[in-house]
């Protein structure tokens, strides 16, 4: 971890009341072991191996704490930060209605997110429609139809037109029309290597102009996700991430993943199937999950 | 000899960061790190190129440890031969119930697909969709009835309307909500109630992208119905679907087939030494 310099200085300061270097490099090892069994990528669990290694090498000994209890708060601590300090509210616009577009890999939970949205901004004050921009899935309208059903949300659906781009529109003009302020588009799932699939995303933006792009991301993805979630930050770009299935017990470690390769917030989870399974997210709360 | 260990040892890191990247998992990356620093105490293995073929000889030893029952059957297969499609949210389980339904159709066989997923929104007319598409016939329920009622009727249709392959399309659950692993229980007994030794496959889809939390995916159906086999889907995205790995070497359930794509045709039987190829690609 240090250089040779650093080493000699290190061996000058050691019984000084000081976290030893070996303390830390110990600690940091089953730390690395953690991470990677809570799925954190692995150059990303390497970058903040090292992060932590220098902020708690020569760190002031706590009486408290024994030196592993030291470290393991300092990568908590570390975690909580990378992992927060953003707004993670969505930006409304001032000229209604806002837009938010989902989008993200097949079967993440893009159009159960929708209905969740759609809810949590009405108990909000908002007046949200659904737009059902999916026409690949067998009985994806129907499925956000029956969601919106359910919450009394109107749901745009394509008619004899099935071009994404035009169904946005459409339903742009039709929330206008009926003072509707928060459009909630839900997007087919597609492959972050899908050139064309990409495109599309890529063209319904620049049609549409959304206030509010959301990456909806399976909480199980393993080291995939710096993949996908770089791949989508690349093409199309994106505000934030919103973290699905976190009901289980997978370890999330998506989340430092994704929040480190392309820098956006996670702004909210989905911890279960009903449509009021959504919660903002909280950075300290991931941090102990992911260090199980 | 100093400087060959250095060698090794920068050869084993690069191999540890594939197999770690891969999904693989720290303890079954380490176990066969051990075991190819074992064979290089007895064998000669220079250079990366050397290592990675003993590697890959390593992961075919753990992926073909068991017998891989072939789908495609015999005439001595129970009729209607059971399959029952179960797994965790949005893994591919209706897709892939609906690509069973045009493998065995190409093959002459007359299929039954059962809307066992009462549950989610359109789930059903998801299915019936997937019925339409592949020629299958399909039995339903209305939305909220007990899946364990769907999953009989469809049995006492497949008997009386001499089917050959019976599909059980099931909600998606996580393995930790103990009362729908019951549920899932409770459609097995019903269906050997009804016909002794069905369901004749569990199979297990799981996504190809998911990491770690596979193995208590795997595990947990495991000891809720047994699962004779995993189906791995999304393998057409980027994810290499290494957890198969640690899956194989703990509990030795089959890796049977792949999902390549969300259409019809988009589903392979599982190539091992492809999938290996794949790992170092
Ligand atoms: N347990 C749990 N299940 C969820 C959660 N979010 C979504 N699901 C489930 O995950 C499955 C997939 O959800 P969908 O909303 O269809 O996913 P999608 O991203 O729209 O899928 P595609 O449109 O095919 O890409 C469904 O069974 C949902 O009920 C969650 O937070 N917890
Ligand atoms: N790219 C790709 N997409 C797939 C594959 N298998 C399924 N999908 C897609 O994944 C999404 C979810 O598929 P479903 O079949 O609805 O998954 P499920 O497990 O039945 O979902 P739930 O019933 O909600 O738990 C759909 O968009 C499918 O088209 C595959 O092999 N490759
Ligand atoms: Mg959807
Ligand atoms: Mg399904």
């Amino acid at each position: 971890l240090l250089s040779e310099g650093l080493e000699q200085v290190f061996r000058k300061l050691g019984k000084r009341g000081k976290l030893s270097e070996s303390d830390v490099r110990n600690c940091l090892r089953d730390i690395r072991r953690v991470l990677l069994e809570a799925d954190v990528n692995y150059k990303v669990t390497r970058e903040f191996i090292e992060r932590v290694g220098e902020k708690a090498i020569g760190a002031k000994v706590l009486k408290s704490l024994t030196p592993a209890q030291q470290v393991i708060k300092i990568v908590y601590d570390e975690l909580t930060y990378l992992m927060g300090g953003s707004a993670v509210g969505i930006n409304f616009s001032p000229a209604p209605p806002t837009v938010i577009m989902l989008v993200g890999l097949q079967g993440g939970g893009k159009t159960t997110v929708a209905a969740k949205l759609a809810r949590y901004f009405r108990s909000k004050g908002k007046s949200p429609m659904l737009v059902a921009v999916d026409t690949r899935r067998p009985a994806a309208v129907e499925q956000l139809r029956v969601l919106g059903l359910a919450l009394d949300v109107p749901v745009h659906s394509p008619d004899a037109n099935t071009d994404p781009i035009d169904i946005c529109t459409d339903a742009v003009t039709a929330a206008r029309r009926s003072g509707l302020d928060l459009l909630i588009l839900d997007t087919a799932g597609r492959l972050h290597v899908d050139q064309e699939m990409m495109e599309e995303l890529v063209k319904i933006r620049e049609r549409v102009r959304p206030h509010e792009i959301l990456l909806v991301a399976d909480g199980m993805t393993g080291q995939d996700a710096v993949n996908i979630a770089g791949e989508f930050h690349e093409r199309l770009g994106f505000d934030g991430v919103i973290l699905t299935k976190l009901d289980g017990d997978a370890r999330g470690g998506a989340a430092l993943s994704i929040r480190t390769v392309t820098g956006k917030p996670i702004k909210f989870v989905g911890v279960g199937e009903k449509v009021d399974a959504l919660e903002v997210f909280h950075p300290e709360r991931m941090a102990s999950r992911i260090l199980g | 000899i100093k400087g060959h260990r250095t060698l090794d040892e920068e050869v084993l890191d690069e191999i540890e960061a594939t197999l770690l990247q891969a999904d693989v998992g720290p303890e079954t990356t380490s176990k066969i790190i051990s075991r190819i620093r074992e064979r290089g105490r007895r064998e000669k293995m220079e250079g990366l190129k050397a290592v990675k073929k003993v590697v890959k000889e390593e992961i075919l030893a753990i992926m073909d440890s068991a017998p891989t029952a072939d789908m495609s059957h015999s005439m001595s297969i129970p009729r209607p031969y059971v399959i029952m499609v179960v797994g965790v949210n949005g893994t591919g389980k209706t897709t892939t119930a609906g690509k069973l339904a045009r493998k065995f159709g190409k093959e002459g066989k007359k299929v039954l697909l059962a809307a066992a997923d009462t549950f989610r929104a359109a789930a059903t007319e998801q299915l019936e969709i997937w019925a339409k598409r592949t020629g299958a016939d399909i039995v339903r329920h209305k939305s909220g009835s007990d899946p364990a009622a769907v999953a009989f009727d469809a049995l006492s249709a497949a008997l009386s309307r001499r089917t050959d392959i019976l599909i059980i399309d099931t909600a998606g659950r996580l393995h930790t909500r103990t009362n729908l692993m019951e549920q899932l229980k409770k459609i097995k007994r019903v269906l050997g109630g009804l016909l002794e030794g069905a369901p004749h496959e569990a199979l297990l889809v799981l996504d190809a992208t998911t990491g770690q939390n596979a193995i208590p995916q795997v595990d947990y159906f495991n000891q809720a119905v047994g699962i004779s086999g995993i189906v791995l889907s999304k393998l057409d995205g980027t994810a290499k679907g290494g957890v198969v790995i640690a899956i194989r070497d703990r509990l030795s359930i089959p890796l049977r087939m792949i999902g390549i794509g969300e259409g019809p045709d988009d589903l392979r039987d599982f190539d091992p030494s492809e999938f290996v190829e794949a790992l170092f690609g």
